[in-house]
């Protein structure tokens, strides 16, 4: 279970001070399949990477399965992110001197499995998300959507128990799409994955089976 | 006017050939309002990038404006780029050690107006595109929709003559998304610019006089 209380998020900026976060209360229990939604700006992104242990807020406290993350050192939240969270990132972050193949089996260099499973593994998720044939490429030699699938595959290939997309479709085009959000609800409904999508998209939010507005820092209702 | 004759581009890779483009052939008018539409990877970025002068085919001919750009020289396609083309990025390019009012008068560093006055416009098209109050930040210090408006800004602020789009509402909610849309409708009716948008969003493409379908390379039609 994900639980934030009262979490606030600022960035200070010279004299000014951006609230990115306003204090948001929410409980997200396991195996939700929830989307986040808001404006450009809104404070979505800041809301995952506090969820998935990348960012500190600056107050409140969030606590996931009884660990309080705000309060955690760093080698501790380190070790959360790598065991329980797959990050899918808005911009993808993906290393740009390793393949496809290489990119989607980092995480697993954690594990205990031979390189060759590894590569199986990678080779499997990625040919889940149509890039079977892309595998030696480098994310320059791709298509943005390409470089967001892989960004996808990398953050499925270690069955993590919480799944965070941070707008996972904004350059594929429909049907690849489709096929993405149909992955990630057998994801949430044979392995039981907590799946939160920030997303743009009502087609995409309407699919999940809770939506969460968030305005100006704030959650509506 | 933009013609482009049997244009192709390929990538080699080892053993294997990716052929991003196959035998394009297409008349694009000045003033016209075009969307490109097709799946993830069928090669409409390639095709934005050869239009924008910043790629060139392996094969066949690109003609703007009585100049052939497929035999141009780096210096004079650069001159191309910087006199003609307002390029939104897929993926932003903005540079991380400028600040956004910075990174938007970039383009008017060639030209010959005052520091001042290059600020002033540019603090006049992020207000446009509603970042009037975040021009001191860094890239780093945007959310993703930002980044993307400040690349949009960035296209415009030259008043090119040809702009070209790569899905520039990807990271916008639908709001934001009519309000650039609604921009570059203006920037065309008002300026007579040519304007090509990239996009997955059928509501956009549907806001444009033609669209172009691209399917593995080629256009179909
Ligand atoms: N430098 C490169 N080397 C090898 N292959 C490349 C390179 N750049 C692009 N490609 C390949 O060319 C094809 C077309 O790429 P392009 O970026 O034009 O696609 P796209 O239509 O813009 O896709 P998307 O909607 O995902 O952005 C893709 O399959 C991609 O893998
Ligand atoms: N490092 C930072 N310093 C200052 N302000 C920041 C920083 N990071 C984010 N912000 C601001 O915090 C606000 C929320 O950002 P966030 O990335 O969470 O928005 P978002 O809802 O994900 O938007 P988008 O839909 O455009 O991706 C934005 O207004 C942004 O300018
Ligand atoms: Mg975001
Ligand atoms: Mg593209």
């Amino acid at each position: 279970m994900i639980e934030l209380i009262n979490v606030c998020k600022e960035y200070k900026m010279g004299e000014d001070t951006v609230h990115a976060l306003r204090g948001v209360n929410l409980v997200v229990n396991d195996g939700e399949f929830m989307a986040v939604v808001g404006s450009s700006g809104s404070g979505k992104s800041t809301l995952m990477h506090i969820i998935g242990g990348l960012d500190r807020p600056t107050d409140g406290r969030i606590v996931v399965d009884e660990d309080d993350l705000g309060a955690a050192s760093d080698m501790k939240l380190s070790k959360y992110r790598r065991e329980k969270v797959g990050f899918v990132f808005q911009s993808f972050n993906l290393q740009p001197s390793l393949t496809v193949l290489e990119n989607v089996a980092l995480p697993l260099v954690f594990t205990r499995e031979h390189r060759s499973e590894r590569k199986r593994r990678a080779e499997e998720v990625l040919e889940l998300v149509g890039l079977g044939d892309r595998l030696k490429h480098r994310p320059s030699e791709l298509s943005g959507g390409q470089r967001q699938r892989v960004s996808i595959a990398r953050a499925l290939i270690n069955n993590p128990k919480i799944i965070l997309a941070d707008e996972p479709t904004g350059n594929l085009d429909s049907k690849t799409s489709e096929k993405i959000v149909d992955l990630l609800k057998e994801i949430n409904s044979i392995r039981k994955a907590t799946v939160i999508i920030v997303t743009h998209d009502d087609k995409i939010a309407s699919q999940t089976k809770r939506i969460i507005h968030i305005s100006d820092g704030g959650l509506l209702n």
